[in-house]
């Protein structure tokens, strides 16, 4: 009898599960990792279109997953009960919500921890860069904010402060905000397919020769610019590789070198037994170059002696000499001579030794990055990274070994917020 | 459908029942200081399985509007105003008052004087701002997060490369935007 009394109660949600409920501070947030949502046909704006909602939705998730080891997949097929968050306009007493809206003006929207948000559609909600009206993609990131497990922050600059600030054209979620979010989720994590410096040679309109780099990132078909001085990508990465880069494999990049010497300025990229190069002047992969190689090309005819497919190639502008990574050696291949250097392949453990014992990568690494920002040589494995000894490193401690490798650290304290998005969302 | 007359909608009236109250009065604030976990942290997360409140006809009692319709017009409601309340001081409400002002950095006056009237009026988030079991955080940290700072990189992406190519080159990275 009292079970079935218990039936008669009107849930409006039913409860989360416990295990759904606590992150790794344990702290109210999502256990799982892919989440899935949906704007509810019995709640649609009045005053936007559907696409339109939708479209400011899958942005307002999007602007999360890139900062934090989240995704969000809109779902409009599941049951009910399946779909994680429920998004919905209302005026009033709205789709059986306890709260009621206001009308026009202070209250704007309400959300639940790990739940549903509701927008009051009496509020003037307006699409991203209209000068009126309150954006409907502000509201919508601070009320995931608060579905994710984040409360009102008194800062200005925050997403989550509980006032409306009206729009600025540059509105992305800041530094202490991504903290805030990582606290309960942590950080992006993940091996990648390569790094790479990019670099741009341009003149001046007065003719001086200036030169760029840029930092990339690739994961599988996915890519990052990453804004070294602001440590975090650029906002609105990942980009599908094809779309930044022309002519190349869509996915899976074994590695890059950009080969630079007095005669020489080519940039390469590798996957299994092929390679490319890249043409930065026409924005896509040759076809054929200037010196008449077609491409893809063997590695094994542009390098020969080399054996492929590889884990990753470095050029080392201080030998002239590229260095192909497989397995757990590693062989040179002198560029001036265009030749494989003798005395190789050698164990990439003896080449790079460990500055710590054991400390080591031993094979099969993802990466080997120059990076100029930091003027050092980095090994990629996994989510660890170990920074090659170099001059300075030297001076300090003349006892590091040459070439050696410094104790691990994690990629993720390094280089922040490299984080994917769904795939549902990656073109948006 | 809400009235409007131009093509644009820029002249769309909202009617006065789907208006919030202005804050003006210490009863008003009273309202939103409770409602908001001023006057006493809100279970937030327990609210959304109360059950739904049974709506109520709160209509007015129909007037004799036949006499007094012509087209567009607002029909007035007649009415007595409210009596003023009583503007006896309560401790408790003006302690809250105070950590609403305090956690909007507003000058702690306890006085629901206009700076504060205009801060309670802004458009804003429905979620409490302090709720019963509350990590709350006040500039970006709780009191258990180990905040990392971000301090700007000394270096940055402008920098002369040392190449053996020689030239008077500058590296500098571009900043594209979203």
């Amino acid at each position: 009898r009292k079970r079935f009394l218990e039936t008669l109660l009107v849930r409006k949600r039913k409860k989360r599960a416990v295990d759904d409920m606590f992150g790794l501070t344990g702290q109210m947030a999502f256990s799982k990792k892919m989440l899935k949502w949906r704007l509810i046909g019995e709640g649609y704006s009045s005053q936007l279109s559907i696409d339109e909602q939708r479209y400011i939705f899958r942005l307002a998730f999007r602007m999360w997953s890139e900062i934090c080891p989240l995704e969000f997949e809109e779902d409009n097929s599941s049951p009910l009960a399946m779909i994680d968050m429920r998004l919905g306009f209302g005026t009033g007493r709205h789709l059986g919500c306890t709260q009621t809206f206001d009308g026009a003006g202070r209250e704007f929207a309400h959300a639940w921890y790990l739940g549903d948000i509701h927008f009051d559609d009496d509020e003037h909600f307006t699409a991203p860069n209209s000068d009126n009206g309150i954006s409907l993609l502000k509201v919508a990131v601070h009320e995931i904010g608060h579905v994710l497990g984040l409360p009102h922050i008194y800062r200005t600059g925050s997403i989550m402060q509980p006032s409306y600030i009206p729009q600025d054209s540059d509105f992305e979620i800041d530094w202490l905000d991504r903290k805030a979010i990582q606290h309960l989720y942590g950080g992006c994590v993940g091996p990648f397919s390569t790094v790479f410096d990019w670099i741009r040679k341009e003149r001046t309109p007065y003719g001086e020769l200036v030169v760029r780099f840029n930092t990339y990132f690739l994961r599988d078909s996915w890519y990052w610019l990453y804004e070294n001085r602001n440590n975090r990508t650029r906002y609105g990465d990942p980009i599908a590789l094809q779309v930044g880069w022309h002519g190349i494999p869509s996915d899976g990049i074994d590695g890059f070198a950009h080969v630079w010497t007095w005669r020489i300025d080519a940039v390469y990229f590798f996957k299994g037994t092929q390679y490319w190069r890249y043409d930065s002047e026409n924005d896509q992969a040759y076809t054929e170059d200037p010196e008449g190689h077609k491409y893809p090309r063997l590695i094994s005819e542009g390098f020969p002696g080399i054996p492929s497919p590889i884990d990753t190639v470095f050029y080392d502008r201080r030998d002239y000499k590229m260095y192909f990574f497989k397995d757990s050696l590693v062989h040179a291949f002198d560029v001036n001579k265009n030749q494989k250097d003798s005395g190789f392949p050698k164990r990439i453990t003896d080449m790079f030794p460990a500055v710590v014992p054991n400390d080591h990568p031993a094979g099969n690494l993802d990466a080997v990055y120059f990076s100029y920002t930091h003027n050092s040589v980095f090994f990629f494995k996994g989510m660890y990274f170990w920074k090659v000894v170099d001059n300075p490193d030297r001076l300090k401690n003349p006892s590091l070994p040459y070439n050696g490798l410094m104790p691990r650290q994690n990629v993720a304290n390094q280089w922040y917020d490299i984080c994917n998005v769904h795939s549902s969302v990656l073109k948006i | 459908e809400k009235l409007f007359h131009s093509r644009d909608h820029s002249d769309v009236e909202i009617p006065a029942a789907h208006q919030p109250e202005l804050i003006i009065d210490q009863d008003a604030a009273q309202q939103f200081l409770k409602k908001y976990g001023f006057t006493k942290p809100v279970n937030w997360e327990e609210m959304q399985y109360e059950s739904a409140p049974v709506p109520v006809d709160d209509d007015p009692a129909p007037l004799d509007i036949m006499s007094l319709i012509r087209e567009g017009d607002v029909l007035t409601r007649t009415g007595e105003d409210s009596a003023p309340e009583d503007s006896t001081l309560n401790p408790e409400y003006i302690n809250a008052l105070k950590e609403f002002q305090k956690m909007y950095n507003l000058p702690v006056t306890g006085e629901l004087d206009d700076t504060t009237k205009a801060a309670m009026n802004k458009p804003r988030c429905g979620v409490p701002d302090k709720e019963a079991n509350d990590t709350s955080m006040v500039n970006g940290t709780s009191s258990d997060l180990n905040e990392t700072h971000h301090n700007s990189t000394a270096g940055s992406d402008a920098q002369s490369l040392n190449h053996t190519q020689g030239g008077n080159a500058t590296a500098d990275s571009t900043e594209p935007v979203r």
